[in-house]
């Protein structure tokens, strides 16, 4: 038997809303320590990766490991029929599930959807446990907005990381610019930029993936940007005392 | 201006 209960559904609300562009269909896996799911986008150049810590919920069984396909899509039609405030909780009873339960409990209405499983056979990709170069933390309210502002001049968005911090650039058919953000130690711990630079890098990526990983911002205020040279980018949000989502963009090649 | 990678040239299937 599997059951993991959300004491705050809307942040497993959060997470289907922050993914949903960038994946289709998913292999939930669930084991003892938590729930995880790595899925590509269509065309291979992002990957989510999501890990929710089994001490992050209320409460948390599972007897034998188990995936779970589901379709995001539909996974958000059950989702509107709970409340943003309602406390969720997943279950399966059989061995091999063909259906997820859902149970929305809010303080005066209770409710129970199933939802049908699918069998998928999805590729998983070893993500190795590297160091990366540069590390840089920022709020990411204003990573949001820098991509938006230089997405309008250009499809591909530069980003260069030193010592002095992190420094995002394009070069359009209509002309170019740059967003220089500064380090600082402010006392809010979320309007802090803190950047570790072991090794600068210089990498350029496709800012539609970028628009669309920060629907992710609503799950942290704070982004942790991870590069190394010519590998690919980590994009991760810190989901507080759960886990965290990992977002992959491999990089623009210039020949 | 270059062309897009994808996560297959870094990243090993399991």
């Amino acid at each position: 038997m599997f059951e993991a209960k959300f004491e705050d559904g809307g942040l497993f609300k959060k997470i289907v809303e922050a993914i949903k562009e960038l994946v289709k269909n998913v292999n939930l896996e669930a084991n003892g320590t938590g729930i995880s799911l790595q899925a590509m986008d269509t065309s291979h150049v992002a990957l989510v990766a999501l890990q929710l810590n089994e001490k992050g919920f209320k409460k948390y069984r599972c007897e034998k490991s188990l995936t779970m396909g589901l379709s995001i899509e539909n996974l958000q039609k059950i989702l509107k029929c709970s409340g943003n405030d309602d406390q969720i909780t997943l279950r399966t009873q059989d061995e091999e599930p063909t259906t997820l339960s859902f149970t929305f409990e809010s303080k005066n209405r209770i409710s129970e959807f199933q939802l049908n499983l699918m069998s998928l056979d999805q590729e998983q990709l070893g993500v190795p446990d590297t160091e990366y170069s540069s590390v840089v933390r920022m709020p990411s309210n204003e990573f949001t907005k820098i991509c938006r502002e230089l997405g309008n001049i250009n499809e591909a968005i530069g980003i260069e990381t030193s010592k002095e911090g992190i420094k995002f650039y394009v070069k359009g058919d209509i002309g170019e610019g740059q967003v220089s953000v500064k380090i600082n130690d402010t006392e809010k711990p979320e309007e802090r930029v803190e950047c570790e630079v072991d090794e600068p890098v210089n990498l350029s990526f496709a800012v539609r993936y970028f628009n669309l990983f920060n629907k992710a911002s609503a799950l942290s205020s704070q982004v942790i940007l991870s590069m190394s040279q010519d590998q690919p980018l980590v994009i991760e949000y810190i989901i507080e005392e759960m886990g965290s989502l990992k977002l992959y963009l491999a990089p623009k090649i210039n020949d | 201006t270059g062309f897009q990678s994808r996560l297959e040239n870094f990243f090993g299937k399991t």
